[in-house]
């Protein structure tokens, strides 16, 4: 299963989710692929990986001769293999604006490992340019985090828009896996108040796990180290658990 | 003075400090204008304005015969004007992309309306694209909100390159106004240590004013309030009260 982590507004816990998802399903012994299509490149930060300027998702998407199998690197932990990113991926766009069939350069180039693994999640810049419709495209599923905020709650009309013509135009095997919460502080009156007016208008889409307000998830990335491994016992280890295990939970059903 | 407020990573505090600046410089008795150029909306929507799509920031970029004045609109907040975005500002890039001088188009749109005000705020995307280098190009300065994080720093070598390019290019006058640590939670080890770090490396660049992490401030948006109007005695009002204070006092020193 192919899982595109999306939202274009920033700061909204994608990259955290990314990394912390796709650790604790290789800790539930799958076989999981991270893919950081993200110029900033925090996925492939916040777990140490040192790449080789050459070989990043960038060659993989704008050299046809470079395959994604020759990408993808270890993290240190078991069953989790990234594809890194660096800063080259800013000129994507660019690089990619006159290509043929622009939209599906990434799903075409990842048919070839999809079967190495039983879960590839792909992380994204906080917009909806061409590489997030590339991630669209070859995904699954939409996995869309969101902060207990205001401003959080405006863009969903458009993400939920872009993915409808993805799916129309480019991927009809597109779902939407669901609406994960995160930064939730249940001191507060906004996360609150912000989380039942999600419930009341989206029901079931959203995930039951939400993702709690925890300063180890912002430590963690300075040691290299997914959650589980950096603080096990936390509050952030203990909700991406609950989150693998949903997600799991809901592939069984098909 | 036109202060652009850029930082490529996401939900470091960029709209948040654009309309709490903006309101407390107005609040201070100087005429402020605020200029969205974040497709995403969210200044303009945390004020309440309601916008006709056809008088937007957008239009001033890509209609030469647009003024800027014709999309400028009250906020409310007396002192405070602003000139919205709508989510056609997402299409600017493609807009603007063989327009002759393209990333001088706001610069030379603001000059006629820059003698109404005192000071001229941009809130910026989380992106370094065409509309950003346009903020920087228009800019006299560059506020930099940083969250106290470790994914946060590692942008900062690219935007401190984005702006050297643009000074040497486009705008020899820009200069850096400073790095503005935000979402600070003294109890937390990660933003001690990250704030610590920030003042060994960068020095004076380092804003005096931290804004302390405060749900006050992710509560005005809702109400469509900048937070000396919502929450005056809250941590929120007075780190940007002191912020406001802070800017004023550089701008005497000149
Ligand atoms: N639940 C949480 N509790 C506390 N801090 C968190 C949590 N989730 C993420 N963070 C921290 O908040 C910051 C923003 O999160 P993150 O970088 O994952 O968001 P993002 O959506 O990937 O941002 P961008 O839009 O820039 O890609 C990071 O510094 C991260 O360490
Ligand atoms: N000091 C603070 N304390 C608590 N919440 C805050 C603070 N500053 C901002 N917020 C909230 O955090 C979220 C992110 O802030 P904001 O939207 O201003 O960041 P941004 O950099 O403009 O994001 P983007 O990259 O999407 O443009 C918002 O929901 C905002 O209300
Ligand atoms: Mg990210
Ligand atoms: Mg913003």
């Amino acid at each position: 299963m192919i899982i595109a982590i999306v939202n274009q507004k920033g700061g909204c816990g994608k990259t955290t989710t990314a990394v912390n998802l796709s650790a604790c399903l290789a800790e539930r012994g799958r076989r999981t692929l991270l893919i950081d299509l993200d110029p900033q490149s925090n996925a492939t930060l916040g777990l140490g990986i040192k790449v080789d300027a050459d070989k990043s998702i960038h060659r993989v998407l704008v050299d046809d001769g470079f395959t994604a199998a020759e990408a993808v690197l270890p993290t240190g932990v078991y069953n989790l293999d990234i594809i890194p990113a660096t800063i080259m991926l800013s000129g994507a766009d660019l690089d990619l604006a006159n290509v043929m069939g622009r939209e599906s350069i990434l799903k075409n180039k990842i048919a070839s490992i999809s079967d190495n693994y039983n879960y590839i999640l792909i992380d994204c810049a906080p917009s909806l340019s061409l590489l997030s419709i590339n991630a669209l495209s070859a995904s699954d599923e939409v996995l869309i985090p969101i902060q207990s905020h205001y401003y959080a709650l405006e863009g969903l009309k458009l993400l939920f828009q872009t993915v409808n013509i993805v799916k129309s135009k480019l991927n009809y095997n597109l779902a939407i896996m669901g609406i994960l919460p995160t930064f939730y502080d249940g001191r507060t009156t906004i996360s609150r108040d912000v989380l039942s007016g999600l419930r009341d208008y989206f029901g079931s889409r959203i995930l039951n796990t939400v993702i709690r307000v925890n300063s180890k998830l912002a430590e963690a990335p300075s040691a290299n180290e997914p959650i589980h491994i950096y603080a096990p016992g936390s509050r952030g280890a203990k909700d991406y658990g609950n989150l693998a295990d949903e997600i799991l939970e809901k592939g069984q059903i098909l």
